[in-house]
Parts: structure tokens; sequence; C-alpha cells
């Protein structure tokens, strides 16, 4: 029941906004903050041929080409994460401690093709 | 049983066994320390993303967890006919909440000692001093046994009663440590007294309702004590080099 931010009709590789609120999944009770995370995810084609904005790698270029040649053999190239970054949960655990914990590469900032 | 799977899969990949049921409701629940709303706060900070979330600079140790473990020892003696103006607390510190992937960055006791001022004049005239004393228990004493036997003196000093609370910090990382085998945590034990050579019966301490006159009374100290914990997941703190 996330709120889906409408998805731009393009159909090219780039970061897709999901946001989750804690209370839509019960989790309001033991997270003291945030009150959600940005669920953000990668989504999207790496057609041929691969323009600049898709931060494409030489081999990920390449591999466009050969998809564009033989379909059927080799794939495209995957829209994957590029940057991340971390977040912060502060939480009550099962002692009723308070707890402040960093997840590395959390959040997607950018995506790439691969 | 399908959404519960799916929830116990994502709870795993945050280092979570199960879902919390923390004890109470959110407004009965012991208050956020204001050390971690400060370090939350920063971490949310735009610059925080460039740095190293597996890294607490407030202790300049490696950790991506930091935890107020609250103590959950009992009183052991209060104001007993031997000594009106002792008291004898056992603290005790679950660590046992570290799970065993976890690495122990360092386990920081944190003692607070609160005066209740009287009236300012009534402490600023009777400076009264507590010797605090501190120490591990390093096994269960036997019945009948002097407890004394069975600790080992960390720390003593002496703390004179103000209009600011008292903080005590002292690393115990090596203890926590060892606390962490199961069957070794015997805890700690905390001693306040009227210091050495001075005449327990004068240092009655103030207890509501009984009629001292002020300015020879003292409060006795509210005490509290946690345990600020900090451990690193290495599944969590891949030491890779940032990109």
């Amino acid at each position: 029941s996330a709120v889906h931010l409408p998805v731009t009709p393009s159909n090219i590789c780039k970061a897709r906004r999901l946001y989750i609120d804690f209370k839509d999944v019960g989790w309001q009770d033991w997270i003291i903050a945030p009150p959600g995370y940005m669920a953000n995810y990668c989504h999207g084609e790496c057609p041929f041929p691969l323009s600049e904005s898709l931060n494409g790698t030489n081999h990920a270029i390449l591999q466009t080409l050969v998809h564009s040649l033989d379909p059927q053999g080799t794939p495209q190239p995957c829209c994957v994460p590029i940057r991340l970054s971390p977040i912060s949960m502060l939480y009550y655990d099962n002692n009723d401690n308070v707890v402040l914990r960093h997840y590395q590469d959390m959040v997607v900032d950018e995506c790439g093709c691969r | 049983e399908d959404r519960n799977t799916r929830e116990r899969l994502f709870l795993g990949s945050l280092g979570l066994s199960e879902r919390p049921q923390p004890a109470g409701s959110r407004h009965t629940r012991r208050p956020v320390p204001s050390e971690l709303w400060r370090m939350f706060r920063r971490s949310e900070s735009i610059q925080a993303r460039d740095s190293d979330p597996c890294t607490v600079s407030e202790y300049g140790v490696r950790g991506n967890i930091i935890r107020y473990v609250q103590d959950q020892g009992r009183l052991v003696s209060g104001w007993s006919s031997s000594c009106q103006a002792c008291l004898v607390k056992q603290l005790f510190f679950n660590v046992s909440v570290l799970q065993p992937v976890e690495l122990l960055s360092l386990a920081q006791l944190e003692i607070r000692l609160h005066w209740k001022p009287l009236r300012p004049a009534g402490l600023l005239r009777g400076p009264r001093a507590v010797s605090m004393s501190l120490s591990k228990v390093i096994r269960a004493t036997l019945r009948g046994a002097d407890p004394r036997a069975s600790r080992r003196l960390l720390l003593s000093q002496s703390l004179r009663p103000q209009l600011e609370p008292a903080a005590v910090a002292m690393d115990l990382t090596p203890l926590a440590e060892s606390w962490r085998k199961p069957g070794h945590n015997y805890g700690l034990v905390v001693e306040l007294s009227p210091p050495p050579g001075a005449d327990p019966e004068e240092l009655t301490p103030f207890l509501p309702g009984n009629a001292f006159p002020l300015e020879e009374a003292w409060t006795l100290p509210l005490m509290e004590a946690s345990l600020v914990v900090v451990s690193l997941n290495p599944h969590q703190c891949r030491s890779r080099q940032r990109r």
C-alpha cells in the first residue's frame, strides 16, 4: 500500500521513487525514527545506442551493440544502482534498549546500465 | 504466513531475528538518550551521506550499531542500620542482545548521580562528599560467604553533591566481551557511602518524612546507569574501499 509515485512513461533505465511508511507495515510501535524508508529501485531498458545519461560502462555499450545484432543470444545490459547512500534507524529492541543502527548502501540515488 | 515469512526475511537482512515487541506503549517506554538523538540527526544530515556509516565518530571506533543497554540490576541493600548513609546496588547489563556475528568495539559504562537540591544553601553549606566504589563480580557469592570476596575493585572516587548531575564514565570493553560467554556475566556492584572517617550516623540522608534540620541533612543521590555498547556487523559493513 506504499504510495507509488507516478512512474514516468519512459521505459529508459532510471531510479524510480518508492516511499514506504513504516505505519503501512505496522512497524511504528518499535521504530522510533525515521517514520519511513526511501525504497527507491532501478527499472528500465538499456537500449542501443547507449546514451551518456545511462551511465554505461564500455562493456555495457558493447553489449547493447551485440544485443541489437543478436537479440536472442545476448541480453541487454542490466539497469542497476550505481550510487547508494546509507540510512540510520533508531528503534527499541526486545529488552527495551534503545538502539541506533547504521546501514550502508540502503537508498538508491542513481541507476546505470551495467 | 507468507507475509510473516517475508517480514522475517526482511528483518533478517536488517540483522534482526524477529520483529521487536518492546513492552508498554511508546509513551511509557524509557526516553531516547539525547546523545543517540544527536547521533541519529547527524547521520541524517547531507554531509553524513559521504561519511562512513560503519565508524562511530563520537567514540572513534568502528561500528554500525550503538545500543544503550539499560541496567537490570537490583538494590542489594539500602540504608542499613550499620550505615545509614550507604547504598549497595548491583548493575547488570544483558549483553546477550548482541548477535554472535557482531564484533564488540566499545562498552562504556555511564553512571549519572543526581542530587535532589534540598535548598541551594543546604547543599552549599553542608558539602557532604559521597564515596563511590565500583567493583566487578567475578563469581557467584555462596550463601553465607562474604560477598566482598567475589568482587574486584574497578574504581573508587569521591563525589561532592552539586546542583548538576555528576557523570562517571568507564571503558569496560574487555569485561563486557567476557560477559558475552554464557554463564559469565555476574555484573557489577556499585557502593555509595560516606567518605572515610565521616560518622555514618551524622550523615543521615534526607529521606522524605524525616524531620532533619535541612542544613545538616543531605540528599541521597539518585543513580542511573547504562552501558553504551558499540558493535560492528561485518555482514553489513564490508571493509571495501569506497569507490
